[in-house]
């Protein structure tokens, strides 16, 4: 099934 | 120092049965702008996004910017001490390391005032790039919250679906599927009934229900939820916050590999 992903990824730390 | 005053206090009580499920422990920024937060969930799947504005307090003072690290499993049990109509006063001295909750009954017959030590926690701030969505639905809370609850009862992803056809959630499990299907509604006397939704670009993502409804316990601050999609990116569930800003929930969507 499809993969969970964390917002991590789509959002850079500062 | 640092204060607020927030004589709809019953607010703050809501926010915080909001977010307590989703993130154990926060730091909460203040500023001249006002009383913010942002935190993931353990597994940084979802992150909340609360504004409370200061110009939406009563009364707000912040001499320098100041970040308090609460448990918020404690903070609400605090808040929970505070009757639903009573006037909320946070306040914290530079240099100290708790927070003082007071509560005042609306005709000031009761005072109560709870402290509640801080704790420093290590957190990392993500830039949320501004983002144009595909597509935007608006419809009333409670039918969101009914959808999630409903769906999660049949399985644990629902797929979320704009088409011009209007925005259709799905589920499958083992005992078999689901699909909801909401069409826009403007035409209805209250505004607050309607769906709307605007779409640039048909847009199907699938997300984990059990995200979707720890969300849902913001329904009674708005009547109203806004969720934003576009294709590849975490979904924003966005709850208003009566004229005083908003809460936010981003969820990172499951991709097929």
């Amino acid at each position: 099934g499809p993969k969970q992903h964390t917002i991590t990824k789509f959002f850079q730390k500062l | 120092m640092f204060e607020l005053r927030l004589v709809q206090g019953s607010l703050l009580k809501k926010v915080l049965e909001s977010i307590k499920d989703l993130v154990n422990d926060a730091n909460f920024d203040c500023s001249s702008t006002g009383f913010s937060l942002q935190a993931m969930d353990s597994s940084h799947v979802a992150l909340v996004a609360l504004l409370l504005r200061s110009e939406g307090f009563e009364h707000y003072r912040c001499d320098r910017n100041l970040t308090m690290g609460m448990n918020l499993a404690n903070m609400a049990k605090m808040l929970k001490c505070a009757g639903n109509d009573d006037i909320i006063t946070i306040k914290a001295d530079d240099g100290t390391d708790t927070v003082t909750f007071m509560f005042e009954s609306p005709s000031q017959d009761k005072i109560s005032d709870f402290e509640m030590k801080l704790m420093d926690i290590d957190s990392e701030h993500l830039g949320i790039p501004e983002a144009e969505y595909e597509a935007i639905i608006r419809m009333p809370s409670a039918e969101f919250a009914r959808i999630c609850r409903d769906l999660s009862s049949i399985g644990d992803t629902v797929v979320i679906s704009v088409t011009k056809e209007g925005v259709r959630f799905s589920a499958r499990g083992d005992i078999g599927a689901a699909n909801i299907v909401c069409r826009q509604n403007a035409t209805v006397d209250k505004p607050e009934d309607a769906t709307i939704i605007e779409m640039q670009e048909p847009v199907t993502l699938t997300f984990a229900l059990r995200y979707m409804n720890s969300f849902t316990k913001a329904t009674p601050l708005a009547e109203q939820v806004t969720i934003s999609m576009s294709s590849d990116l975490p979904v924003v569930v966005e709850y208003k916050v009566a004229g005083m800003g908003y809460i936010r929930y981003y969820l990172a969507p499951k991709i097929e590999e």
